[in-house]
């Protein structure tokens, strides 16, 4: 997976994922985008495959945006003792329980960051605001770093596939150098929804396993997309 | 060709078991029962397997919480399959992020 958070010169905060992963053919026909109703509105929208509940992308309207990345971390019975024994949240799970439950987007970051899970994920957040956005690497059982956009210092983007963002990714699936590239090639008084969805477009962060890109502003609601990928 | 993703609404007024029936009427029941076979079957260790689907069979509260554990039994049900691979396919990240 890949997903990015930016923020334009104006301070609008914006959020893309490609998600990759196994059974693209199929996964492929299975992909919807669900607006989750109570009583008569939007409570929060999502992108799934259908018979899976949980979520891997998702936006509350006007508060954030939120994607999940995989990080494969630790040892399989580990997971087991958090899923059977600790009764810890499956790591989409808990995504769309703070799409329904949080009430901004720093509620959201503290509930992503501290809610135990059941694998180690990377959660990436998007807020409303100017310097709103947020990449938590995160253990079962709490956050191993966290990783705030900075404009201010020149970090208008961050960039998260699947390694840890402190640590250089192997040669052989470096996703993120090429997305740096095109995002620097666009610039900061260029990055919008459409832009942003060409830097996602850009091999190989667009490769053979991904199976849809979604670009998402949680200030402008009505411009979330999901666009199903036949690379 | 890239295609639009189809857009749908959960109520989530209704019950959490009948709040996926009307999404997965849209489409054929025979392909999206055999699409979690394969998926559950290809994707799940079979230590996990071993676990989910005896479990599944008496109740999977055991394992998961509500509103899910509602909405996976009435997935399984409107596709006529068993609990345990709907669940399956629900934890497969789980199953195999290590």
């Amino acid at each position: 997976c890949t997903s990015i958070i930016a923020q334009d010169t104006k301070g609008n905060i914006y959020h893309g994922r490609n998600l990759d992963y196994a059974f693209p053919e199929i996964l492929r026909n299975l992909t919807v985008d669900l607006d989750f109703i109570q009583n008569g509105t939007i409570a929060y929208t999502g992108t799934t495959f259908l018979g899976y509940v949980g979520l891997w992308t998702g936006q509350s309207p006007y508060k954030f945006t939120v994607s999940g990345d995989a990080r494969a971390k630790g040892k399989w019975w580990e997971n087991a003792i958090a899923a059977f024994f600790k009764r810890s949240s499956p790591v989409s799970w808990l995504v769309r329980d703070v799409l329904y439950n949080a009430r901004d987007f720093e509620n959201a970051a503290l509930q992503l960051s501290k809610t135990p899970i059941i694998a180690d994920t990377y959660y990436i957040l998007g807020g409303t605001q100017s310097r709103e956005g947020l990449v938590i690497t995160r253990n079962r059982n709490g956050p191993a770093d966290l990783w705030p956009l900075d404009p201010q210092r020149g970090e208008w983007f961050h960039v998260e596939t699947n390694y840890d963002h402190w640590t250089t990714p192997p040669p052989y699936d470096d996703r993120r150098t090429p997305a740096i590239k095109a995002l620097n090639a666009t610039g900061q008084a260029n990055i919008n929804a459409v832009s942003l969805y060409k830097v996602l477009s850009v091999e190989p962060v667009l490769n053979h396993m991904t199976i849809y890109t979604t670009t998402m502003s949680a200030a402008f609601p009505e411009e979330y997309s999901t666009q199903i990928r036949n690379p | 060709q890239d295609w639009a993703a189809p857009r749908y609404n959960v109520s989530l007024d209704l019950p959490p078991e009948q709040r996926w029936k009307a999404i997965l009427s849209h489409y054929n029941q025979t392909y999206l029962k055999e699409s979690m076979e394969f998926i559950y079957k290809s994707s799940i260790p079979k230590w996990v397997q071993a676990i989910i689907l005896p479990l599944a069979e008496i109740d999977i509260i055991f394992l998961v919480r509500e509103p899910y554990a509602d909405e996976i039994r009435g997935i399984a049900r409107t596709l006529e399959v068993s609990v345990g691979y709907i669940l399956g396919v629900n934890l497969a990240y789980e199953a195999t992020a290590y």
